[in-house]
């Protein structure tokens, strides 16, 4: 039935009010003077890590680069059994932080922190 | 739009990886005075952390630093009047003890200003390495140039002695003052050099320990 579904899809898209509603990134800024600790974080003054929301669609696209099993997985949930929950909406990518603080005894620390900020989404 | 939840709502313990990690560093309650961190090493962190960063703090380029940590140990002085007329002589240590095991040390250099322009005269100044107490000192010569007249010296073979790591290292900084004699500056004293390490951290990009309880293999 796959037909069908590339046949209905826009009306899907167009039901949840547009793009919107398709996984993908969110910013989630945090700003390190509201955590109080901008007096030994020199720098980045915030950090945002972003996170993955919204419908994984029925039909995968290539640029979610989504695993075979999450286009079954899609199909069992639209064909076959609903309550088999539709992929996850999950970051794919991450990029590495880099962070200048002030250690205990004075000294001065650079540290990059690896996958810390989300770079795309898949569904999985 | 979100406000942003005050503060006193926050989890104790966040949970966000990254504020995990930062929270084993920080320095404790927010009203913990701040190291003496600042003037020269702190301006010369933050030209490093602009050239190896952008304004969100993604690295420029993979490894543009060669390393993913860089730790700016300052000298602790021993004190006592440094000038003796035109000379400058002050003995330096700095303490490695308690490096984190996890970080592994790739390079380390020393970094010093050879020159310091003052209003009628000129400082001119050389690093010496105290070996064995006091026993021999070793001339460093600089071993590169960065930026802004600033000099590097690698010490790199006297912080590794082997398989083992030394627990200080003691420097002489000696300056002395270039000029018409008779031209009286004031005696300013040149900041100390403070010594970088280029670590690299294996656990950089692991998740909090005792993230997920062990389970066992059916």
């Amino acid at each position: 039935d796959t037909g069908t579904l590339a046949h209905d899809l826009p009306n899907y898209l167009r039901e949840q009010g547009g793009e919107k509603s398709d996984c993908s990134l969110r910013p989630f800024p945090v700003s390190f003077a509201q955590l109080g600790w901008d007096h030994w974080i020199i720098a980045p003054h915030r950090y945002n890590p972003r996170y993955c929301k919204g419908t994984c669609p029925h039909l995968l696209r290539y640029d979610y680069h989504a695993p075979n099993h999450a286009v079954v997985q899609s199909f069992v949930h639209q064909l076959v059994d609903a309550s088999v929950p539709r992929p996850s909406c999950v970051p794919y990518r991450y990029s590495p932080i880099s962070v200048l603080m002030i250690e205990r005894n004075g000294g001065i620390l650079y540290k990059e922190y690896e996958n810390m900020i989300a770079e795309s989404c898949t569904c999985r | 739009n979100q406000s942003p939840p005050p503060l006193g709502s926050l989890p104790a313990v966040p949970t966000l990886p990254l504020l995990q990690a930062l929270q084993t560093r920080a320095p404790g309650s927010p009203g913990w005075q701040v190291g003496p961190a600042s003037g020269q090493p702190l301006r010369y962190m933050l030209n490093l952390y602009r050239r190896a960063a952008d304004r969100e703090g993604r690295p420029r380029r993979r490894r543009s630093l060669g390393t993913n940590t860089i730790r700016l140990v300052q000298a602790t002085s021993h004190g006592g009047q440094p000038w003796t007329g035109r000379w400058y002589l002050q003995a330096l240590t700095y303490h490695l003890e308690g490096q984190p095991e996890a970080e592994h040390l790739l390079r380390a250099t020393v970094v010093y200003l050879p020159s310091l322009s003052l209003a009628r005269s000129r400082l001119l100044c050389a690093l010496e390495l105290v070996v064995a107490g006091e026993a021999s000192r070793v001339l460093l010569s600089p071993t590169a140039r960065p930026h802004h007249g600033w000099a590097e010296v690698d010490v790199t073979p006297y912080l590794v002695l082997g398989n083992s790591s030394v627990g200080s290292l003691a420097l002489r900084h000696v300056c002395v003052r270039a000029g018409r004699t008779g031209s009286h500056d004031t005696l300013v004293a040149p900041g100390h050099p403070f010594l970088l390490l280029y670590l690299n951290d294996t656990q950089a990009g692991l998740a909090p320990p005792a993230a997920e309880p062990h389970r066992h293999r059916r």
